[in-house]
């Protein structure tokens, strides 16, 4: 099982919106999925219509009260599910930290499920917590997604830094997959200008820093207002509207990185 | 002085872009403005040029270490100063924890000040953590930025109530001053419907709840790529692009903002 997380801790940027129709791609594609929704927000949960009241089993049950994921884990569509969320998740920080091996608990649950799975796709909060560790490492890759924005990219650096100090501390195996640009406006000097700097930033890095040999995905995804309007309707964008260019986009980044799997 | 708290715990829906060119607006208009930037992210402080070195006056110190605002402060350009963050907010939270009146610091350090500035705009982190908190303890009033998308739209409920609690246990002065829907597309669908719901759910408001007679405002800041360029050259949007449509909306929203002090 491959297992990616969608990481940035900065804001609004497209985590979400990649982790549940990346997930759903895939599954297109003819692999077995499992989408984690490790977000308080629970926005993925949200977006594939799953709404948890108090009683269901959550990624909060299942990391801190020995529910099998079999047990949270919800069908969404064809060869994809998902362990849904809820706002109790916020007080799993607290919990975890007192745990032996706390930042090894999502990859203690996960492990067992590894055959059963071709993907394992991590939405993570907008936050570098205790939780977001736990996805680095449980995951073998981290997928960023940006914004070819100014402030947007001020915080990369910082995050390289952090996934780097996991890598080095608890999961030598993580590396980054590379850098995903969304809600993309080809057409404007700004997005131009921040693909560059990324572009160089990234085939600058030393051999052990752990975004050595990343990239940025040759797939962008264009702004959609399809994508914006699908979490309304509880689907993702191949049910809503397959013939978009939201589907379109998530369609080649599946292809993408369903085809670097060859060269691991 | 009036002093509003720009919040929203959804990332990335035009905080710090609606708290530095809603504050540059406001000079515009003649009014002293003092920007104070409590997010550790530093956005604000990086959206007007300053990055402070690990040696130099911060909110942090202000906050922390007794430094006067006046010493921290720094001139962005005519009637329009900043209290600049620096990353080292982030140790923030855990020592504010420690202290006697945690939540009052800011206002605290603020009251002094008050005869000075006429407007004090405090742009938030993207959590609702004590710094956020401390926030609302020193604001008589909240503005909310909002994306009019189907996720932004699902935290509404939780921040009105987060609000709620600390006009109840804190400062019971504190009011939402509006919802300000940014990135705004008139044309699609979508923003209709969630600029309706939100109207709706406002007006359904009963006298107890702290956004009683809160409105969305009539000026709507329309998505304009100058405005996500503008950071970049460490400028606000009058200085930079001073005829383009985002200079025009926050213009209009700060003549918005400042009629309704009249009537408060
Ligand atoms: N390519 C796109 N085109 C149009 N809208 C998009 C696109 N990608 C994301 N969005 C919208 O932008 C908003 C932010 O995206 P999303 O919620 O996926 O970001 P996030 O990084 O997960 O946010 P958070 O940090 O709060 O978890 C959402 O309302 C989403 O519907
Ligand atoms: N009206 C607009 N038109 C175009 N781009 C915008 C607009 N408002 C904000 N942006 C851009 O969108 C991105 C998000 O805005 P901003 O950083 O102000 O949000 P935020 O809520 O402060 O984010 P965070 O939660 O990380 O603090 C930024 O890159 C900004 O430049
Ligand atoms: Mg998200
Ligand atoms: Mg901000």
């Amino acid at each position: 099982m491959r297992s990616l997380a969608i990481l940035n801790q900065k804001g609004g940027v497209g985590k979400t919106t990649t982790a549940v129709n990346l997930a759903a791609a895939l599954a297109r594609l003819g692999r077995n999925v499992l989408l984690v929704d490790l977000d308080p927000q629970s926005h993925a949960s949200l977006h594939v219509g799953i709404e948890l009241s108090a009683g269901d089993a959550s990624i909060y049950d299942v990391l801190l009260h020995g529910a099998a994921i079999a047990e949270a884990a919800r069908t969404v569509s064809k060869r994809l599910s998902i362990v849904p969320a809820h706002i109790d998740l916020v007080a799993a920080e607290l919990e975890l930290a007192q745990r032996e091996e706390r930042e090894r608990v999502l990859a203690g649950v996960l492990g067992p499920y590894a055959s059963l799975f071709d993907y394992c796709i991590i939405d993570c909060s907008p936050s570098l917590g205790l939780l977001t560790v736990n996805a680095l490492a449980a995951a073998g890759e981290v997928l960023i997604p940006l914004q070819a924005h100014f402030l947007a990219l001020h915080g990369l650096g910082r995050l390289l830094e952090s996934i780097s100090l996991v890598r080095h501390g608890i999961n030598p195996q993580l590396r980054v997959a590379g850098v995903l640009f969304c809600m993309f406006e080809k057409a404007t000097k700004l997005s131009q200008e921040v693909a560059g700097d990324v572009e160089q930033f990234l085939s600058a890095a030393e051999p052990d820093q752990a975004w050595h040999g990343a990239r940025v995905f040759s797939t962008t995804i264009r702004r959609n207002v399809k994508l914006a309007e699908c979490p309304s309707f509880g689907k993702h964008i191949f049910d809503y509207a397959p013939a978009s260019h939201g589907a379109e986009d998530y369609f080649a980044l599946a292809k993408e990185i369903a085809k670097a799997a060859k060269s691991i």
